[in-house]
This record gives C-alpha cells, structure tokens and sequence, in this order.
C-alpha cells in the first residue's frame, strides 16, 4: 500500500514578518 | 537596535506552496495579493497589519545576508532586521521583493522584485494585548 503523500498547508501569516513590538492603543 | 539573528530559510516561500487564509481559503503562495494580507488580519481579529517603509539596506557581515532597517506603522519604530538576501518580504501593491531577488527565484523559483529604499513592505502586530 502506499499512502498519499499529504502536501503541507501554511497559515498566512507565517509569510509575514513580526517587525514590532507589541503595543496597546 | 542591534539586529536579530537571520532566521533559517523557511520551505513556505517554495513555489507551489499552499497558503492557508483567515478565511479558509488556500492559494498558491506566488498567487497571493495585498488584498489576502489585509482580509486576512481583518479576520484574525488579533492581528494588525502595519505598514513597514524600507529605509535603509546595507551590507552584513555574515555571508549572503543584509540588514534591513524600517520604520514601522503609524509611529515609525525604528525596526532594523538581518535576512538572508534572498528573504522575500511583500510590498504592497507591488508583491514580494527580495534584497538580491535572482538568488529567490533561484533558490525557491518564486518570481520576485527587488527590494529598494522607500519600498512599504507588509507585517504585523499583535493588536490591544492588555
């Protein structure tokens, strides 16, 4: 038997950069 | 600010690789638009897009890396970054831009532009953390 191979799914906002610190309004 | 450390290369920035919007919905990473980004963090609710203006790229020491600095979002946080060249950040409108955008494409066959000063490139904030 040979299993399908799965085909990985990312979240958007791993392509995105985290550039600042967090801050609060 | 002293630079934070190049992260690795990451394996979603390949060609083909299946993207997961807020929504549900799945794109092709090269078929992504500025518009996905926003409806995306929209959506999230925890999230901010902020808007991050290249305003310097110099040399690194370490090899095939840069250090980007940004100002970031509305208060312009001086935000500096050390990439790998071929690190694709995207610019609005524009889509994704790398500082040296031949080795991109060569190294994830990902059609790219190239990142320049005054460039507005997309990230993100956690929004009201109290």
């Amino acid at each position: 038997n040979v299993e399908p191979r799965s085909v990985p799914v990312f979240p958007w906002h791993s392509l995105v950069p985290f550039l600042a610190p967090t801050q609060s309004d | 600010a002293a630079p934070t450390p190049a992260p690795s290369l990451p394996p979603y920035f390949m060609k083909g690789s299946i993207i997961q919007l807020a929504d549900g919905e799945l794109k092709r990473v090269e078929d992504l638009r500025t518009e996905d980004f926003i409806q995306s963090a929209e959506i999230s609710g925890e999230l901010k897009i902020d808007s991050s203006t290249v305003e310097r790229i110099d040399g690194s020491p370490a090899p095939n890396s840069a250090i980007i600095q940004f100002a970031v979002g509305e208060h312009r946080v001086q935000v500096s970054v050390e990439v790998l060249v071929e690190y694709p950040f995207f610019v609005f409108g524009q889509g994704w831009s790398s500082c040296c955008p031949d080795r991109t494409t060569q190294l994830f066959e990902l059609s790219c532009a190239k990142l320049s000063v005054g460039d507005v490139c997309i990230s993100l904030t956690l929004k009201n953390l109290k």
